[in-house]
Formats: C-alpha cells, sequence, structure tokens
C-alpha cells in the first residue's frame, strides 16, 4: 500500500539524516 | 517451491538506477518491492541505507523533493 511505502521510505530517510 | 525473487537488492542495481536519473527514497523503495525482493520491508531499509551511505550518492532538490544521483 502507499501508506506502507511512506513509512518505509520515512524510515529509510530517518536512517540517512544521521549520516548526511 | 518458493519462487526466487525476480528483483535483488544490491549496490549494483541502486548504483544503476541511480546513474540513470535522480531518484527519490520512495522512487528506489518502489524499485525494490518487498514482494518482488523477498525482504522484509525492515530488511529493505536497513539493506538500502547502507548502500547508500556506501555509494554516498549527491543530492539535488527536484520539485521540492531530495533526490540522488550518481555519475559514471
Amino acid at each position: 500500500s502507499s501508506s506502507e511505502a511512506d513509512e518505509m521510505a520515512a524510515a529509510l530517510e530517518a536512517e540517512l539524516n544521521d549520516f548526511m | 517451491t518458493p519462487s526466487s525473487s525476480d528483483v535483488q537488492l544490491t549496490e549494483e542495481a541502486v548504483r544503476r538506477y541511480l546513474i540513470r536519473k535522480p531518484m527519490t527514497t520512495k522512487d528506489l523503495l518502489k524499485k525494490f518491492q518487498t514482494k518482488r525482493t523477498g525482504l522484509s520491508s525492515e530488511q529493505t531499509v536497513n539493506v538500502l541505507a547502507q548502500i547508500l551511505k556506501k555509494l554516498n550518492p549527491e543530492r539535488k532538490n527536484i520539485n521540492d523533493k531530495m533526490h540522488f544521483y550518481l555519475t559514471e
């Protein structure tokens, strides 16, 4: 579902934020 | 018997996509949907995060959205 995709994108961006 | 996944989430696959055109995190996740890779959502996020950290792609905003891209 698109909401799951949104959640995954948010989780991925959160992981990357520490790095970027 | 389980069918083999038709898509693999690998550094090389991500690299090829990002060389072709800039992509958002959502664009990338769409290319590696869990039903096609056989990975869980959590695995997908973790593996993709590791790959992006390693590739360290360039970033730019397009339509107010952050996109990653690589040059050859």
